[in-house]
């Protein structure tokens, strides 16, 4: 099983839209897959068509026992066509409080998910982050086995990489097997001229570890609002585009097969 | 004293960018202010120009006493000119553990801001909060007498407003005075014909609640990168526009004078 965390506390870097678009990824190669929503605001839930959950992230977080994200997770609302549609430990409400309660845990708070997730089936499974470094992320970056940084090519957004960085390096350390960092993915690039600016930055302040760039084309905020995958999208202009620099980022971060 | 906070756990819709763009239209009118960056990843205190700064909003929280925030907040390092640069009470990386901290007082985890608040000078504060609904925002809610909820034209962001509206009715009812929505602004509006949409939809579900927009402007993102107030960049072309933008929203949030 390859388990990846998407991750920024820096808000609307696209965090949600890589996630979804490795899941897409997955489903126009007919793999199967899983999307964990760690974000109280449940965007991954509704991008894969599921509304008004009963249950999911939150229970599994607090079940702490093995098999918990199995039980918990259901068929996304993507099109079945002849392959795999992802499911999706949804997200709920309840995950707000969460959070809190896990602090008062001083046992297990940061593994949660990770003890929850063995025994999940997927062979790919995808954990959206809430932009913050509180105990979701971290249970999220315990329980995966790799970390993709979602920034985008702004000051604000490029300040805060090396933080989510040093955050990740001081996770990794306390685990059994270190966590592998995927890479840095500046995502909604633009053609303007800061645009470039602040992705030549960053290429210039992390080298190898700056994938290639997922381009800003409204066709992404469209599957988003559609609840559809970006390749069922894709005769469309922009949306083959966009789909390809999914399928990039899908090898280079889960492999070509 | 106005006290406005500037909310939305949805991230990156331009809550930082709405923030300082109030504290530019007070300086640009010579007018005092005092910016408070309840955001531990600290991109309202880079924005106005103050670096490593070694002590602030945590501070200001932990000390649980009347005249902490007078004590703590430093000169912007903003264009001083004839006026008055802002003032603002710095983000430290210390104020991610203050949350936790908080969560583990019984008696006064939410109203710390309230209390460090009392005896600051200044004629208008201006609380930027981080993307989540947690103790640091609830403290600029309970702290505030008016908040300002900022989101962009998009599905994910249109989702999120109406939680965001649902917990400031709940904090306001737990308050001696209630706390006044001064409005929704619509940031980022572009032209695309999506952006349209998006800003109909939130006209038609909040009504009253919206006020005039603030469009996508690169100028916005420059002023974030030079940590310059919008209205010093004004001759340029689109900073004259996006100041103006900002202005009308301060007569709005503010009050002309
Ligand atoms: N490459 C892109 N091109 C165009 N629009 C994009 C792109 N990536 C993301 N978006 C849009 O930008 C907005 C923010 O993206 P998204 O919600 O995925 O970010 P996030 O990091 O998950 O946000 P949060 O911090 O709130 O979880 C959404 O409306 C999304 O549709
Ligand atoms: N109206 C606008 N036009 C152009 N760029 C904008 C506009 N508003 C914000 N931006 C840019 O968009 C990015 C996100 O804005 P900002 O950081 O202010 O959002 P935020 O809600 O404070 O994010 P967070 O949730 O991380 O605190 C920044 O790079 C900012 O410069
Ligand atoms: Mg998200
Ligand atoms: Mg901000």
């Amino acid at each position: 099983m390859a388990a990846v965390a998407i991750v920024n506390q820096k808000g609307g870097v696209g965090k949600t839209t890589v996630a979804l678009g490795l899941a897409s990824a997955a489903w126009s190669r007919r793999r199967p897959s899983l999307v964990i929503d760690l974000d109280p605001q449940g965007n991954a839930t509704t991008g894969l068509g599921v509304w008004d959950p009963a249950a999911g992230a939150d229970e599994a977080l607090a079940a702490d026992r093995p098999g918990a994200v199995a039980e918990l997770s259901v068929l996304s609302g993507w099109p079945d066509g002849d392959g795999n549609p992802p499911r999706v430990v949804p997200a709920t409400d309840a995950l707000t409080a969460r959070e809190s309660q896990l602090l008062a845990d001083p046992i297990g708070a940061q593994d949660r998910l990770r003890i929850a997730l063995s025994g999940a089936g997927e062979p790919l499974v995808i954990i959206d982050c809430p932009p913050s470094l509180g105990l979701l992320t971290v249970n999220g970056l315990f329980a995966a086995d790799r970390v993709l940084v979602v920034t985008e090519p702004g000051a604000w957004a490029s300040d805060g990489v090396g933080r989510i960085l040093a955050a990740i390096e001081r996770i990794s350390a306390r685990r059994p097997q270190a966590l592998s960092v995927a890479g840095v993915v500046v995502n909604r690039l633009g053609r303007t001229r800061d645009a470039r600016y602040w992705y030549e930055q960053l290429r210039s302040d992390h080298g190898e570890l700056v994938l290639p760039p997922v381009r800003l084309r409204t066709a992404l905020a469209e599957a988003a609002a559609r609840s559809a995958p970006i390749h069922s999208l894709a005769p469309r202009s922009g949306a083959a585009e966009a789909a390809e620099d999914l399928d990039r980022i899908y090898d280079l971060v889960v492999g070509p097969e």
